[in-house]
C-alpha cells in the first residue's frame, strides 16, 4: 500500500510504500488516550502473475476499534461488521446506510466508501476499490483516509498515527533523477538525510476508478528514515 | 536474422572460429491471437587462451518492439534497461564518456532493423545473449506472416527455431518456408496444426547446416517465413482476458466496393531514368488489375500539371487500352508541383460525385508517387498540408509512395496520416515496380467503407482506434481496450459499415467466462498477451497520430506513448535501452533505439546529446489528510 502524509504547514506531502507479505497485519494508528486503534491486514494478488517479480500488496481488511466505547468495526471488500458491545450488525457494500448512535456516526455510500466518525474526534473514510470480478490476478481492496487527525492525542503512534502531529522537513539539492518528470532531492528529516523522489500518489476518495494525483516527496525503502524504527516494528498479531 | 561474426582465421575445428564457439542458438516464438513474443537466445564460449570479442547480431522486423535484452557472462547477468530516450542518452554518454557512438539498433533493410552487441570475454568464459521482442502480426492477402531472418556466420552445434501458435478461432492453414531451404533441408522443417494450436520447428544438425559434405561454411542464410490464417466461420472474434479485450474483425463473402482511383504521378526531372521506367512498368501492371466497375484517371505533375482525361473514366477495355498507350508515353520534365497535382486530383473526385460520373455508393482513393520535395506552386510543406486537408475533408484516403531516400518522407507521412491514408517508402531497386504493384494490391479491394466498431460506453475504456475508412479484402481490423465494468459477463460489439449495395451491421459477442477460462488453460503459451497487445496497438497508434500533431496535442500524445512504452518496457522511438557491459576488457555501454522510417538510411543512426531539463513544477496537494491506499 502507499501512504500519503500531508504536511499542511509546508503545503506539501510525503509518501512511501510498505511492501510486506500478504497476511501481515500492520498497526496504522494507536492512540492510548482516546483508545482508538486502527490495524490493517494485507492481501496480494489471487495468484502471482508469471512475470511479476514483486508482488504488490493492499489492505484486504481494516479493523477500527475504540476500546473506551467497546466498539469494533471490521471492514473487508465483502462486508462491514460493527460490534458495539455485545450487539453485532453486519452490512454489505450494496447497502446505503446512515447510522447515528451516541458517539458514533457510520455512513455507508453504496459500493463506494464508508465514513466513520467517533465522538468529536477524527473521522475515517474507507474507500472500496473494486476490480473486475473475473480478473484472475487482482482482487478488491480498501483504502483508508483519516480526516481531522489533529483531534487524536499527541501520544498517537502507528505507521500513520505518528504523522498526525507536525513534522518538519527540508528539501535541498533538487536534481534530475532517472525519470525526467521525477527529480530527486535530499530531504532532511528527523536528523536523517534521505534521497527522495518527487512523484505522485493517488487520492481515491472522490474518484475510486482514476483517483486524483497528489504530488509528494517519495521516501524509498518502505519509508526508512522517515518512520520511527523500521516498518516491521509495526506488524501486530491480529486485526484487534 | 541471427548472425555471428568472428574476425581472423578459422580454427581447425569447424565449429570454433577465432577461438569462439557458438554452441547453441535458439529462436523461440510464441504467437497467441496474432501477438508474437519472440526470444532469441545464443550461447557462446571462448575456447582461446586470451580474451576475445563476441558479437551478437540480430535482424528483427521493423514493426516489432524490443522488450528485453540480457547478457550473461559466467553466471553474471547484465540486463538492458529501458528508459526515456533523453535520460537513457544522458546515462549512456556518462557511461562511455567518449562522445557520440553508433547505437545498437540500425535500420538495415526494407523490413528489418539490426540489433548488434559485442562484448569481450575472458579465456574459457561463457556468454549467453537473450533478446526478446514482440509484435502484432498483420493480416495481408488473407494470411498472417511472421518472418525470421536466419544467418549464423558459422556452424552451430544446436541450432533451432521453435514456433508455437495458439489461435482461439482455430488454425485453418499453416505454411513454413525458408529461402535457404534445399531439398535435403526441406524434411527438417516440421510443421503441424490441429484445432487451436500450430507448431513449426526447424532443427538442422551440424552436417545438415554445411554447404557441402566437407565444408565448414553454413547454408543457413536467408528468410524463414511462417504464414498462417485462422478459421473464418464468423466475421468477428471478441476475446476478453484479464481485464482487456481484443476484437478481430474480418468478414468474408462480401462484394467488392466499386472504387475510383486517382493516380497522381511525379514526372519531375529527378524521376528520369530507372524511376520513371519502373513507374511506367508498375502502372501497366496495375492497369491489368483494375476491375471493370472501377473508375480511374492519371494526373502527372512536373512544373505543370497534366491530366490524362478531364474526368474519371470507367475501366472499360477501350479505356484501359488507351491508358496503356498514355502510360507508355509518360516522360519526365520540369520541377515538382506536388500541391498542384494533388489539388487537381481532389477536385476531379469532387466533380465526379457532384456530377454523378461515378456511383454514389463507391469509394475513392488517391495514390501519389513522388521522389522529391515540392518546389513549384505552393511549396511550403505546412501550407500544403493545411490546404490538402481542407480540400479532402476526410472523404478520400491519401496514400503517398515515396520513391528513394531523397524524398521528404516526414512530410509525406504527415500528409497521408492527416488524410486517413498511409505512406510507404519505395526502395530504388530492381523490384521497385513490384513494390508499387504490391502496394496497389493491398488497397485495391475495399470491401467496406466507413467502418465503425462500437462498444458499450460504460463497459470499456482506453479504446484503440475504432473508426476505419476502409476494410480491404484479406486484411483484418483490430480494436482493443480495457474492461471497466466490474460486473461484466459478456461484451457486445456493434460494427457498422457501408457495403457495396447497402449499409451493413455486424454484432459480435464475447463471453468473458468461457474465454477467460479457455485461455487460462493455455497460459503456458502467453498469459498476459491481451494487455500487451492492447499496449502495443495503443502505442503504435499514438506514435502515428503524433506524426501529424502539433503543439499541446503532440505533447499529450508523446507523454501517453512514453508512459505506456516505459510501463510495458517497449523500445519505441521515445525510449532507449541501455546495455551495460562488464567493465573489464574495455567494454562500453550500448544504447538500443528504435529507428523510424523517416530516418531510414543504410548508414548507422547516430545520437545527439541533449541535456535534461532542470526545472520542475512542484505543485502542492489540494487537500489535507493522511491516508493509506493502493494503486
Amino acid at each position: 500500500p502507499h501512504f500519503i502524509i500531508s504536511v499542511p504547514q509546508k503545503e506539501d506531502a510525503l509518501c512511501f510504500n510498505i511492501n510486506e507479505n500478504p497476511g501481515a497485519v500492520l498497526n496504522l494508528i494507536k492512540d492510548p488516550v482516546t483508545g482508538i486503534t486502527v490495524n490493517g491486514q494485507l492481501i496480494g494478488a489471487r495468484r502471482t502473475s508469471n512475470e511479476a517479480k514483486i508482488q504488490n500488496t493492499y489492505f484486504g481488511k481494516l479493523g477500527i476499534a475504540n476500546k473506551h466505547l467497546d466498539l469494533k468495526l471490521t471492514v473487508t471488500p465483502e462486508k462491514i461488521t460493527l460490534q458495539n458491545g455485545n450487539e453485532k450488525s453486519v452490512f454489505n457494500w450494496l447497502d446505503s446506510i446512515n447510522l447515528q448512535q451516541e458517539g458514533l456516526t457510520l455512513i455507508i455510500n453504496k459500493e463506494k466508501n464508508l465514513v466513520l466518525s467517533l465522538g468529536g474526534g477524527a473521522s475515517f473514510v474507507v474507500v472500496l476499490h473494486q476490480v473486475w470480478k473475473k480478473h484472475p490476478l487482482h482482487q478488491d481492496f480498501l483504502g483508508l483516509y483519516v480526516m481531522d487527525s489533529h483531534k487524536l492525542s499527541e501520544q498517537t503512534h502507528g505507521l500513520l498515527g505518528q504523522f498526525f502531529h507536525p513534522i518538519d522537513f527540508n528539501i535541498v539539492e533538487i536534481h534530475p533523477g532517472s525519470d525526467p518528470k521525477k527529480p530527486d532531492a535530499t530531504m532532511i528529516v528527523k536528523n536523517n538525510e534521505l534521497t527522495v523522489t518527487r512523484g505522485w500518489q493517488k487520492d481515491y476518495r472522490k474518484d475510486t476508478k482514476h483517483g486524483l494525483d497528489i504530488p509528494c516527496w517519495f521516501v524509498h525503502n518502505s519509508g526508512a528514515g522517515l518512520i520511527d524504527g523500521v516498518h516491521t516494528d509495526y506488524i501486530v498479531s491480529s486485526i484487534f | 536474422l541471427v548472425q555471428f561474426r568472428n574476425i581472423k582465421k578459422r580454427n581447425a575445428d569447424d565449429v570454433i572460429i577465432n577461438g569462439i564457439e557458438f554452441y547453441s542458438i535458439k529462436i523461440d516464438c510464441r504467437v497467441t491471437s496474432r501477438f508474437a513474443h519472440n526470444v532469441i537466445t545464443s550461447r557462446a564460449v571462448n575456447r582461446a587462451n586470451i580474451s576475445k570479442e563476441v558479437i551478437f547480431d540480430v535482424d528483427l522486423p521493423k514493426t516489432a518492439f524490443i522488450t528485453n535484452f540480457t547478457m550473461t557472462i559466467d553466471g553474471v547477468t547484465y540486463p538492458g534497461n529501458i528508459k526515456e530516450k533523453e535520460v537513457a542518452k544522458k546515462q549512456y554518454e556518462k557511461a562511455v564518456s567518449k562522445g557520440q557512438t553508433a547505437g545498437l539498433v540500425k535500420a538495415s533493410g526494407r523490413k528489418t532493423e539490426k540489433f548488434t552487441v559485442s562484448v569481450n570475454i575472458a579465456a574459457a568464459s561463457k556468454v549467453t545473449f537473450e533478446l526478446t521482442y514482440e509484435e502484432l502480426l498483420k493480416r495481408q492477402f488473407g494470411k498472417y506472416e511472421m518472418f525470421i531472418k536466419v544467418k549464423p556466420k558459422q556452424l552451430v552445434k544446436n541450432f533451432e527455431v521453435q514456433v508455437n501458435i495458439f489461435e482461439p478461432q482455430g488454425i485453418r492453414e499453416l505454411e513454413a518456408e525458408g529461402t535457404f531451404i534445399t531439398n535435403e533441408l526441406s524434411d527438417v522443417i516440421k510443421k503441424s496444426f490441429s484445432g487451436k494450436k500450430g507448431h513449426v520447428s526447424f532443427k538442422p544438425t551440424l552436417n545438415q547446416q554445411r554447404t557441402c559434405a566437407n565444408c565448414s561454411t553454413t547454408l543457413l542464410d536467408g528468410d524463414f517465413t511462417i504464414k498462417y490464417d485462422v478459421e473464418r466461420g464468423k466475421p468477428n472474434d471478441l476475446q476478453i482476458v484479464n481485464g482487456y479485450f481484443v476484437h478481430f474483425f474480418a468478414p468474408t463473402d462480401l462484394q467488392n466496393l466499386p472504387k475510383n482511383v486517382v493516380f497522381v504521378i511525379d514526372i519531375s526531372g529527378s524521376m528520369s531514368g530507372r524511376e520513371i521506367e519502373q513507374t511506367r512498368e508498375a502502372l501497366l501492371k496495375i492497369l491489368d488489375d483494375i476491375k471493370g466497375d472501377d473508375y480511374f484517371n492519371f494526373i502527372l505533375f512536373g512544373s505543370v500539371v497534366y491530366t490524362w482525361k478531364d474526368t474519371l473514366v470507367k475501366a472499360t477495355a477501350e479505356n484501359l487500352e488507351e491508358a496503356r498507350k498514355f502510360v507508355r508515353a509518360i516522360h519526365t520534365e520540369g520541377a515538382t508541383n506536388l500541391h498542384g497535382g494533388l489539388m487537381r486530383g481532389i477536385e476531379m473526385l469532387n466533380t465526379a460525385y457532384e456530377k454523378n460520373i461515378v456511383p454514389q455508393r463507391s469509394t475513392s482513393i488517391i495514390i501519389m508517387l513522388t521522389d522529391g520535395q515540392p518546389n513549384v506552386g505552393l511549396s511550403d510543406p505546412q501550407q500544403i498540408q493545411e490546404s490538402v486537408k481542407k480540400a479532402i475533408q476526410e472523404k478520400y484516403p491519401l496514400y503517398n509512395l515515396g520513391f528513394g531516400y531523397g524524398v521528404d518522407y516526414n512530410f509525406l507521412e504527415k500528409l497521408a496520416l492527416e488524410n486517413k491514408g498511409l505512406a510507404r517508402r519505395i526502395y530504388p531497386d530492381s523490384d521497385s515496380a513490384i513494390q508499387l504493384q504490391g502496394f496497389y494490391d493491398e488497397v485495391s479491394n475495399p470491401m467496406l467503407s466507413d467502418v465503425e466498431l462500437n462498444y458499450p460506453e460504460n463497459s470499456v475504456s482506453d479504446l484503440t482506434n475504432n473508426n476505419f475508412k476502409h476494410f480491404y479484402d484479406g486484411s483484418e481490423i483490430v480494436v482493443a481496450g480495457r474492461i471497466v465494468d466490474n460486473d461484466l459477463n459478456s461484451l457486445t460489439a456493434d460494427v457498422k459499415a457501408q457495403g457495396a449495395d447497402n449499409d451493413v451491421t455486424f454484432i459480435a459477442q464475447g463471453d468473458v467466462k468461457e474465454i477467460t477460462e479457455a485461455l487460462q488453460e493455455q497460459e503456458y503459451i502467453f498469459g498476459d498477451y491481451t494487455e500487451r497487445l492492447w499496449a502495443y496497438l495503443t502505442i503504435q497508434q499514438l506514435l502515428e497520430k503524433r506524426i501529424a500533431a502539433t503543439g499541446d496535442e503532440k505533447e499529450n500524445l508523446t507523454a501517453k506513448a512514453l508512459e505506456l512504452s516505459l510501463k510495458y518496457k517497449f523500445v519505441t522511438p521515445l525510449t532507449s535501452m541501455i546495455v551495460t557491459k562488464p567493465e573489464d576488457y574495455d567494454n562500453q555501454a550500448g544504447l538500443a533505439d528504435k529507428p523510424i522510417e523517416a530516418e531510414a538510411r543504410s548508414a548507422p543512426v547516430t545520437h545527439q546529446v541533449s541535456s535534461v531539463s532542470s526545472s520542475y513544477r512542484l505543485s502542492a496537494p489540494p487537500t489535507w489528510y493522511t491516508s493509506v491506499d493502493g494503486d
